[in-house]
């Protein structure tokens, strides 16, 4: 078989000054993850390793560079699966973990369970040892002002479509 | 949200998908990210997805299994992914999109929103693109 590995970043609204960047975002994750393959490793390796590089990339909404919810905090969601048990692995709502893939993964193959959430998510981290971030290290100056700006009700239907973009 | 699909030499794939949630939620909100077969989906006898857009109507459409499902009846991943995300666009007027693969090799990368930075890496050949027919 020859090994393939596609990615994406994000479908919500990319700003122009950001176009470049999230170019560039996607195919050095896309490379991280292919150098994997091409090495004979895993698929679930290589999706884990391509959303790591992009949770670490503050372009991105995941990880660092998060968007903010209605407190301003940060609270995010990861998943992942292996197709060939179909066994999966996820967090939600979990809070200060710099790359919440790895943690999704961790749940997947050290607990009999398919999502942590939370408090739970957090206190499974901490058990496999896991170290918190400051949730200042996870919010950037642009998800601080996206916060602020962000569309009331009844503007543009199709921009606050696409501010309800994760 | 950002995410990965990919299968190796031995032919099994898989896939991952993480994010942010959406902006200005309600503290709790758990989008499709953490849902199987709405934030991602697996499966060595068919293939792999994993999407990215309203994570609300991705839930209720469950579109990745949706994927799959098409490419169950012999759609390809461009075919499958344009029927899924027009019947979630028809539905629930839902926007996003998703990178997919099959068993094969075969990929596709598709969105009905205006944008969706995308990258692909097979045959040491790199491909990447964000606006539609690139």
């Amino acid at each position: 078989m020859i090994p393939v590995i596609v990615v994406h970043g994000g479908a919500g609204h990319i700003s122009e000054e950001r176009v470049e960047l999230s170019r560039q975002g996607v195919r050095e994750a896309v490379l991280h993850g292919y150098r994997i393959l091409q090495r004979g490793g895993t698929a679930l390796d290589a999706v884990e390793e391509a959303v790591v590089q992009m949770e670490n990339n503050p372009v991105f909404n995941a990880g660092r560079g998060s968007v903010l919810n209605e407190l301003g905090d940060i609270e995010m969601d990861a998943i992942i699966m292996d197709g060939k048990t179909l066994n999966s692995g996820a967090v939600s709502a979990v809070r200060r973990i710099a790359n919440p893939i790895k943690l999704s993964r961790l749940v997947m193959e050290k607990t009999n369970h398919v999502c942590l959430t939370g408090h739970g998510a957090s206190r499974f981290a901490k058990a496999m040892g896991i170290p918190e971030v400051p949730e200042e290290f996870l919010k950037t100056d642009y998800s601080r002002m996206r916060w602020k700006k962000n569309l009331p009700p009844g503007s543009n239907p199709v921009q606050c479509q696409m501010g309800k973009m994760g | 949200t950002v995410g990965a699909v990919a299968i190796d030499a031995e032919g099994n794939v898989a896939s991952a998908t993480s994010t942010g949630g959406r902006l200005n939620k309600m503290v709790g909100r758990v989008g499709d990210t953490a849902c199987v077969g709405c934030g991602a989906y697996a499966d060595n006898y068919v293939g792999a997805a994993s999407p990215t857009g309203c994570g609300e109507e991705i839930m209720k459409v469950t579109l990745c299994r949706l994927i799959l499902f098409h490419m169950e009846q012999g759609k390809s991943p461009k075919e499958a992914s344009d029927i899924a995300l027009a019947y979630m666009f028809e539905r629930v007027q839902g926007f996003g999109g998703v990178v997919v693969l099959d068993k094969t090799g075969d990929w596709a990368a598709r969105f009905n929103s205006k944008q969706m930075s995308w990258a692909a890496a097979k045959d040491d050949q790199l491909y990447n693109g964000l606006y539609k027919d690139e």
